[in-house]
């Protein structure tokens, strides 16, 4: 059996979708011991059991993400790092701190010179 | 233009910074490319302070009124460029550390400035004045697309489709020539890039990401130098 899966992540839709076996997926990724890994690699403690739990649902589809990251990545390498146990939005409301302000510049914005880049 | 370029064999980069759990990339991104700048001016590598821009800028984009920038909940490098040149100069890190929080009062000491900015102008989205920018100016603040920095480990990314919507400050420091795109079967050059989120994150801090005539994931779109002019403490 198959899923297909297409990400949509603020407003962004991947056009790529991939086809992966769903059927030992779990078993593939070994989650718990990535878990076990992580939280030891990145001192992560959660107070509570309730907690704890949602941080592993959070962590698997992050596994999953990974892969799929490293399919349409594959020059460089994806997997865990200390954002794993993160949604895409938390991670993008506690890490990310650009305003955004689109394509445009200020009207008064000084642009540097061009520069000769031949010879 | 040289193939390799990196400022940090130059000495002009201080070691990779953590910003924390707080949106403040855009201090680090603008005060990366001030300590370049700095060392260019000075030859010497001083660390600034990130917290003086998130606890003591308050500047707005002339274009948007809203986007201002406030500590943790983000800001522009232009911004800081432009409170830079107001209140006169940066302090040193070690005089002004890094908390990782914001709505602290403003402890900002002019006495203490050890480095100003002159000026700065946002560059071309072209490649190559980006490339040229670099080599003769120092490490740009750029903005960036940071969608798949959350899983990114190592290596030269170039995904297949990366958004252009930036949401994340960081530091342009220098270009390779030589990173091994397998599936593309062919060597790929690539930029190299400081973030903040310490040195256990990605490349020892760093990222990688190539470099084409295609704006990868927004990089080439919010690029911007500084010039420094050499401040003594009084």
């Amino acid at each position: 059996s198959t899923v297909i899966s297409g990400e949509v992540t603020d407003g962004f839709v991947n056009p790529i979708r991939q086809v992966v076996p769903e059927e030992n997926d779990e078993q593939l990724l070994n989650a718990e011991h990535h878990f076990t890994l992580f939280k030891s690699k990145y001192e992560k403690t959660y107070a509570t059991q309730v907690e704890h739990d949602h941080r592993f649902r959070v962590f698997k589809a992050n596994l999953r993400r990974a892969r799929r990251n490293q399919l349409l990545d594959p020059s460089a390498v994806h997997g865990v790092t200390q954002f794993s146990d993160l949604t895409p939005k938390e991670f993008r409301r506690k890490f990310l701190g650009l305003k955004r302000r689109g394509f445009r510049l200020p009207t008064d914005t000084q642009t540097a010179p061009i520069l000769p880049t031949s010879d | 233009l040289p193939t390799e370029f990196d400022w940090r064999e130059q000495g002009a980069v201080t070691p990779v910074k953590n910003q924390g759990m707080c949106g403040s990339c855009w201090s680090f991104s603008a005060i990366g490319a001030l300590e370049g700048a700095h060392f260019l001016a000075t030859k010497e590598l001083v660390s600034l302070s990130e917290q003086q821009l998130v606890d003591c800028d308050h500047e707005c984009d002339p274009a948007q009124a809203n986007s201002c920038d406030s500590g943790c909940s983000g800001g522009l490098m232009n911004n800081a460029f432009e409170y830079a040149l107001k209140a006169g100069g940066l302090m040193k890190e070690e005089d002004y550390p890094y908390t990782g929080r914001d709505h602290t009062a403003c402890k900002f000491d002019k006495s203490k400035i050890v480095a100003s900015v002159s000026n700065f102008s946002v560059v071309s989205s072209d490649e190559d004045q980006i490339a040229a920018n670099l080599v003769q100016h120092g490490p740009l603040a750029i903005a960036i697309n940071a969608m798949w920095m959350q899983t990114y480990i190592g290596g030269v990314s170039c995904p297949y489709v990366c958004s252009k919507s930036q949401d994340h400050g960081v530091l342009l420091v220098g270009f390779g020539s030589s990173g091994y795109a397998p599936i593309r079967l062919k060597e790929k050059p690539y930029w190299i890039i400081k973030n903040s989120w310490g040195a256990m994150w990605g490349e020892h801090g760093y990222y990688k990401i190539c470099r084409g005539p295609h704006n990868m994931c927004g990089m080439d779109t919010m690029v911007s130098t500084v010039a420094a002019v050499h401040t003594s403490p009084k």
